[in-house]
């Protein structure tokens, strides 16, 4: 039975699309069936993955006003993982789902006829709280919290857990929070460990490990179109994300 | 008469608040009547310059809607510059102008009521291309775009150059692009200056300097509530944006 997680957090490049790509991969590597979703118009999942968005005639987007099911629309990837793309026509989708009853679950529809065929399905969310994001959270089982432990992070996390709330009053009883997965994780001074402790005690969240390391490599991967497992595979940047996989397995079991 | 800046680039964490809140206060240091304008909901500007959203009743949101003058809303800040503040009210403004006749044109009318009273007025955009960020557009003379040169922010700039051809055509003849601004800038490596040199090749766009190192200088400063220019006075990131500010006021004269 699949598990849906959302990787959300609208405080901007945080690492939710480098996550969602390299836990993917090292899930893929463990022998798990991923599908990831692009959920952000600028498609910047889709094209590290080695897809450009300017080349689907057909993307999430569809899937979501109803037009196609999700398995006309998912692809393959070299990394391994399925991919749900996205393109910039998704920029469209708030406004074409604003009077639409039920319009925070017509993610969890479409995805339901395809769960069966994946363990995991990790939802990648732009930066925002709009609908595209509460569609995420309605249709996931468990929110991972990406966050760079600056100050300007610690105050966005309020405002997205008075929204998983929302959901789970509203459309989703079943959601939790899995934690925060600290990212782009600076260990040379004390300030990203002083941000992330006040963060987990302010809020009593759970706290993912390993940190995900500060490390140029992941910037070079995009290029390529590939995860850091395939373009820095044995790194530390990517054996983080390695790590961080095989403990969330583990948790699972 | 006063200069409006866009601070735009729809890419999550490019230095978009912390350029418009260093760039504030060193035009202030040089003599300059500064007003910046905080345009993302999660108000991360008015955060970092020592003011709680929280604490506000009213912001730019009531501004935008017409129910109070921008004069009635501005604020002075400790840094300097006078500040028009966000509260996540303004996640709501999307869904209240979408009806609206003009609604392009909600900013630019509220500020010709106070732009007598700048030299410079900086807009800080939230991390899309809705109508917030098209609000500044339409609203401004000329557009910064902050750029963290990594691949991810290449596929970017076509997207925003885009909407500032159409903004230039239906509501901002006036609008011109200004150039990149490389931000976070690692001189370690030759990524940088890569993506740097293709995305000012591809795009035709000006290149402006000096780039702003990436240092932890910078995190630290929203805690504080003021900015870098004060937090870290004689440091190399103030320095750099002292020098911008410099190069930007040559430029102009
Ligand atoms: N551990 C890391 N070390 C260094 N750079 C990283 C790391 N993780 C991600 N990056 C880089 O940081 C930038 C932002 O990452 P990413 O795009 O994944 O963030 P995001 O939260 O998805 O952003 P957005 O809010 O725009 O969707 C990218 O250029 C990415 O390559
Ligand atoms: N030169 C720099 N060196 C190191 N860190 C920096 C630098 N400039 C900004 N930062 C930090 O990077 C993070 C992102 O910066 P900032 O919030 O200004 O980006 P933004 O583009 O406004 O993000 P958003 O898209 O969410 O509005 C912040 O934690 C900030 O303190
Ligand atoms: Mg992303
Ligand atoms: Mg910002």
């Amino acid at each position: 039975v699949s598990l849906t997680v959302a990787v959300t957090n609208q405080k901007g490049g945080v690492a939710k699309t480098t996550s969602v790509a390299s836990l993917g991969a090292a899930l893929v590597e463990l022998g798990r069936r991923v599908l990831l979703v692009d959920l952000d118009p600028q498609a910047c999942l889709t094209f590290s993955l080695g897809i450009d968005p300017e080349d689907l005639d057909v993307s999430v987007h569809q899937v979501l006003l109803g037009q196609k099911s999700a398995a006309d629309v998912i692809m393959s990837t070299d990394d391994g993982p399925d991919l749900l793309p996205a393109t910039i026509e998704l920029a469209g989708a708030e406004a074409a789902l604003l009077t639409r009853t039920g319009r925070e679950h017509v993610l969890r529809t479409a995805l339901e006829d395809v769960s069966e065929e994946y363990d995991w399905i990790l939802l990648d969310c732009p930066p925002s709280l709009g609908v595209l994001t509460v569609n995420a959270l309605s249709a996931a089982d468990e929110v991972m919290i990406p966050l760079q432990c600056e100050t300007l992070s610690h105050r966005g996390v309020g405002q997205l857990l008075d929204t998983v709330h929302d959901v789970r009053r509203f459309t989703n009883r079943g959601l939790s929070v899995m934690g925060v997965l600290p990212t782009l994780f600076d260990g040379r001074t004390k300030h990203a460990r002083t941000v992330l402790e006040a963060i987990s005690e302010t809020y009593e969240l759970p706290v993912l490990e390993p940190p995900i390391p500060k490390t140029i490599k992941f910037a070079e991967a995009p290029a390529v179109g590939r995860s850091i497992l395939s373009t820095a595979r044995s790194h530390r940047g990517a054996g983080a994300y390695r790590q961080l996989a095989a403990n969330l397995l583990e948790a699972r079991s």
